[in-house]
């Protein structure tokens, strides 16, 4: 069960990861960092992301922040260039 | 609202755009009429206008594609990202590119195509996304949007008008005093099914109902409700225009016919047909016609009346082709029935004509009028 566990919080993580490289320029060289959560670069682009959509801004990857990432979107980034 | 970094807007007011390709989910008009309604919604508030090209280099190139499309910027299959464009600009900039792994759709079934062009028509004008969850350029699809009320938020004209100002006064604008805005238009009323005046745009049976239209609505009376139910016409067929002129069931060919202008359309059930509109001078009216009435199908003899004016001409639905020895005055065939006829029906070997709020039952063997009704006395008022 842990295992698979993992397995679910990794493919989340992916899916998480992704989007804020696509969408809120986490460059890749902060992909190491990307599995402890809690490196400022990550929280900070959690952070900007849930202002930016209009949700709570915690920092932490809750339900409704992972559902509004899960909702389809237009392709261009919400931030830089 | 932000507009993208450097602020790039487009440095004229006229520009182009070419559809490159189309999606197989839906039939070329309509994505013609997508993008056609997803460019209208800016042009309605800033001088820019937008005409189509069909071939070469256009400002505004618009193309369907899955995966890597050669832009580096790969589509990811279904669902996630839906399309994507680019700020204004040379060459790719300015263009839209949707993906073609979405299911796009005229309704919200699936991904609706305006909508979705809508937003990304204003990231080729130079919007980025915006942060307010009511806005058009928020960069999340909201599938709830209600299709048919749709609108620009403030926010989204505001970030436009930042780039390209309002749109010009018309010539025949009288002079709006700058100090004060004059008040949105109030919406349109909804019609009321039991008004006595109330008088109908067009009248058809289908699949056994009857529809009754008017405005931007009908009044559809079905077998298990005793009250009729009350529709936009754009929740069934968000690509027919409103106030509509005409409409007829083809019961042998289990279709309606649905006419404005001069042009028609055929639905069959809520799916309207590839190749249409059509110009109703296909049917065998003369270019002098530019409009029709009424409309009704004979279901026995297979022949379609059409009305205009004070005039009917009959159309043999097995030649497909209008009758000779047309038009006819509807007064002399049709002795007792008013012009104009705004709508016509048949049921119960009778035909019914609706003239504003009036409504002449007439029997075609007796060839008299038999009752005169209120025109609302379908819906049980």
């Amino acid at each position: 069960y842990t295992l698979k566990r993992a397995a679910k919080e990794d493919s989340r993580m992916g899916l998480v990861q992704k989007y804020l490289e696509n969408y809120y320029g986490l460059t890749k060289e902060t992909r190491q960092f990307f599995r402890r959560r809690d490196s400022d670069t990550v929280v900070g682009k959690i952070q900007k992301m849930q202002k930016f959509l209009g949700l709570e801004v915690t920092g932490k990857l809750d339900s409704s922040t992972l559902e509004v990432m899960l909702k389809p979107r237009c392709g261009v980034p919400d931030v830089g260039h | 609202f932000r507009t993208f970094p450097g602020m790039p807007k487009w440095r004229k007011t006229q520009l182009t755009y070419r559809i490159v390709n189309y999606t197989p989910d839906l039939p070329k008009e309509a994505v013609d009429s997508a993008i056609e309604r997803a460019l209208k919604v800016w042009e309605e508030v800033t001088p820019l206008t937008f005409s189509r090209v069909y071939e070469g280099e256009a400002d505004i190139m618009v193309s369907f594609a899955v995966g890597e499309h050669g832009d580096f910027f790969s589509f990811d299959g279904p669902g996630e990202s839906l399309a994507h464009a680019y700020p204004p600009g040379p060459g790719i900039y300015g263009d839209v590119h949707f993906d073609d792994d979405e299911k796009w759709t005229e309704d919200a079934s699936g991904t609706n195509l305006f909508l979705v062009a809508a937003h990304e028509l204003g990231h080729s004008l130079g919007l980025f996304h915006s942060a307010n969850t009511e806005a058009l350029m928020y960069p999340v699809y909201n599938s709830f949007t209600d299709l048919t009320r749709f609108h620009l938020a403030q926010d989204d004209v505001d970030g436009i008008q930042s780039l390209y100002g309002p749109p010009p006064a018309s010539s025949d604008d009288t002079p709006v005093p700058t100090e004060s805005v004059p008040p949105p238009p109030p919406p349109p009323e909804t019609p009321a099914m039991c008004d006595p005046t109330l008088s109908f745009d067009a009248v058809s049976t289908l699949r056994g109902e009857v529809l009754f239209f008017k405005d931007r609505y009908f009044w559809r009376r079905t077998h298990w409700n005793i009250k009729p139910e009350f529709h936009l016409i754009s929740a069934f067929w968000p690509s027919l225009p409103s106030n509509l002129d005409a409409a007829y069931e083809d019961h042998s060919k289990d279709t309606v016919f649905i006419f404005k202008g001069n042009r028609f359309w055929a639905v069959r059930g809520n799916e309207v047909q590839a190749g249409y509109p059509r110009s109703i001078h296909i049917l065998g009216f003369p270019p002098t016609i530019r409009k029709i009435d009424a409309a009704v199908s004979d279901k026995e003899k297979k022949k379609t009346y059409f009305f205009v004016e004070d005039k009917y001409w009959r159309f043999d639905e097995n030649s497909q082709a209008m009758e000779l020895g047309f038009p006819r005055l509807i007064a002399e065939d049709f002795p007792g029935v008013e012009p104009k006829v705004d709508a016509a029906l048949q049921a119960f070997g009778f035909f019914y004509f609706f003239s504003g709020s009036s409504q002449f039952e007439f029997d075609p063997n007796a060839r008299m009028v038999t009752h005169i009704l209120k025109s609302n006395s379908w819906l049980h008022c």
